[in-house]
């Protein structure tokens, strides 16, 4: 009973939060529709039983948790900003971090 | 004498997966991204 | 040039006058010498420079001026620096020097005083063997039945050596008899009458266990096979060269031009001619094998004919395709068979792997199709997250 009363209230907080902020539904979503791609790609490779070509198979996954990650260092970032640093930044650098990982995707694959 | 002969065996090429699956799977990762974005329209986390 | 040592004291050199002025006849330039006659060993070279072309060790009595007018040490050299040589012994004759030159080659003569007896055959004091007893058709191949005559034989044994060429062997009711003494060095087909042998330099050398065979007196009987076996012994015949080894793409573009990659298609082909005392003539043989090694064979194939022209056989692998391996291989063609001379053409190459872009594309393989949708449909989704984040609030 004590566990489903602190995971109501962690759901409620949670979405509490998350509607008051754009943002935030902006990441969560994004990193839920990643998870989505990743389940589809495993869905794939099972039914298939085969993971061939390897490098395209580790692109798309690649890319994925990639993604995922930066996306939750972002978020990490968005609440209250650290000192010294602008708050402008961590957008600046999930940009240019996930700019570097579709590259190196986009050339794996191939 | 003449030796037996020897024909190299090759390495049996990769099968692949035939096109009406790959293109399912294609069109199932379409449908999903663009789900993404009505959901984010719906949701006014983007306008 | 072909030096003949002889003992006049063993064998009257006149008895094998038949052989030697139908050496003469055939352009060979004989130089005598009586082992006896000098102190001083024969120089079979001018510093690094091998003075005669072949030798004739005709029967000697007594070792010590043979083995110093021609030591053992001595005829090796001779005979690795593509020297031929032909020995002639009798089973009163066995020097030391020869037997243990034979010996080096895995040729073990009976012993002096061993006889090769056949009881069975129609005359018991001499032997006589039928060309049945032939053992190699390219040292001699009879076309009509023969009776050889052997008069007093010494009968070889034969070690299990590739390069050794049996040419014909002893009677299966024969025997050699040693007066006595009650155990026979051979019996029956073990031993060798007259047998051969052939380095990888192609010198060959033929020994015959009597002394009888090459006399005058049994040139009716025996002149065919001996003039046969001499010219064998001495590179006239049964030579056999190969010319212009190739290999290519199978569209006719060279190595140098398009080096190779794994899974080409190549073509190989070599040309084979043979001396027929004469002239180079079209070489004919249905065993002749290519082989594409690295370490271990990938490929043995047998060669098939394909062009000739009036001195040369062509013969080619047809296409076939490079493995799936990439490394260093030789492309090889190593012909030897009993009684013709050994070829051997090797060419080193490298066979590289597939570049970058040769391999299939991502998008040429049905698989990647949905990786490469999850790629583009991850990279629009951002871009149009960047937009949003950027246009929206907080």
């Amino acid at each position: 009973t004590d566990f489903q009363e602190a995971f109501n209230i962690s759901k409620k907080a949670y979405f509490a939060q998350v509607n008051n902020n754009p943002r935030l539904k902006l990441i969560d979503t994004f990193c839920f529709f990643l998870v989505l791609l990743g389940i589809i790609q495993f869905a794939f490779i099972v039914l298939i039983r085969d993971n061939f070509p390897f490098n395209a198979f580790l692109s798309g996954f690649i890319i994925c948790v990639g993604q995922f990650v930066l996306l939750m260092s972002l978020r990490l970032q968005l609440g209250n900003s650290f000192p010294c640093i602008s708050k402008g930044r961590p957008f600046g650098e999930f940009v240019v971090a996930s700019l570097i990982l579709h590259f190196i995707c986009l050339h794996f694959i191939n | 004498s003449v030796k037996p002969e020897i024909h190299h065996v090759f390495h049996a090429e990769p099968k692949r997966v035939a096109r009406p699956i790959a293109l399912l799977f294609v069109a199932i990762i379409f449908l999903t991204v663009l789900s993404l974005i009505v959901t984010w329209l719906n949701s006014c986390a983007a306008t | 040039k072909t030096l003949v040592l002889y003992d006049q004291s063993a064998e009257i050199l006149e008895d094998y006058s038949f052989f030697l002025k139908d050496l003469e006849e055939r352009d060979y330039k004989l130089e005598y010498l009586d082992v006896n006659s000098t102190s001083t060993a024969v120089d079979l070279y001018d510093k690094e420079e091998r003075l005669y072309d072949n030798i004739i060790i005709l029967p000697t009595k007594g070792g010590k001026n043979l083995a110093r007018q021609a030591p053992v040490k001595q005829l090796i050299k001779f005979f690795e620096g593509e020297g031929n040589i032909l020995c002639v012994t009798s089973p009163g004759s066995v020097p030391n020097t020869i037997r243990l030159f034979l010996n080096e080659l895995g040729i073990y003569p009976s012993p002096k005083g061993h006889v090769v007896r056949d009881y069975f055959s129609s005359s018991p004091d001499e032997i006589i063997v039928s060309s049945d007893h032939l053992l190699n058709k390219h040292v001699y191949d009879s076309k009509k039945r023969e009776q050889f005559v052997f008069g007093d034989s010494s009968a070889a044994l034969l070690e299990n050596r590739e390069q050794i060429v049996p040419i014909l062997n002893a009677p299966r009711t024969s025997f050699t008899e040693s007066k006595g003494k009650g155990n026979s060095w051979t019996s029956g087909s073990q031993g060798f009458l007259v047998t051969g042998f052939q380095n990888l330099n192609n010198a060959r050398l033929a020994w015959i266990g009597s002394s009888d065979f090459l006399k005058n007196k049994n040139q009716d009987a025996n002149k065919d096979f001996a003039k046969e076996l001499l010219k064998w012994t001495f590179n006239e015949k049964s030579v056999v060269k190969s010319v212009q080894a190739t290999h290519s793409h199978a569209d006719g573009t060279s190595y140098d031009e398009v080096p190779y990659k794994i899974k080409d298609k190549v073509v190989y082909s070599i040309g084979f001619s043979e001396w027929n005392g004469e002239k180079w003539v079209p070489h004919i043989a249905d065993d002749i094998q290519f082989e594409l090694r690295q370490v271990d064979p990938y490929y043995r194939l047998t060669l098939v004919p394909g062009e000739s022209d009036s001195e040369t056989q062509y013969y080619t692998t047809g296409e076939f395709i490079l493995p799936d391996r990439h490394g260093v291989f030789t492309f090889l063609t190593d012909y030897r068979k009993g009684g013709l001379s050994f070829t051997n053409d090797k060419d080193v190459r490298a066979i590289r792997h597939l570049a970058n872009d040769e391999y299939p594309r991502s998008w040429e393989i049905s698989n990647s199709w949905v990786y490469i949708s999850t790629i583009c449909g991850v990279i629009a989704a951002w871009v149009f997250f960047v937009v949003s984040f950027a246009t929206t609030s907080s």
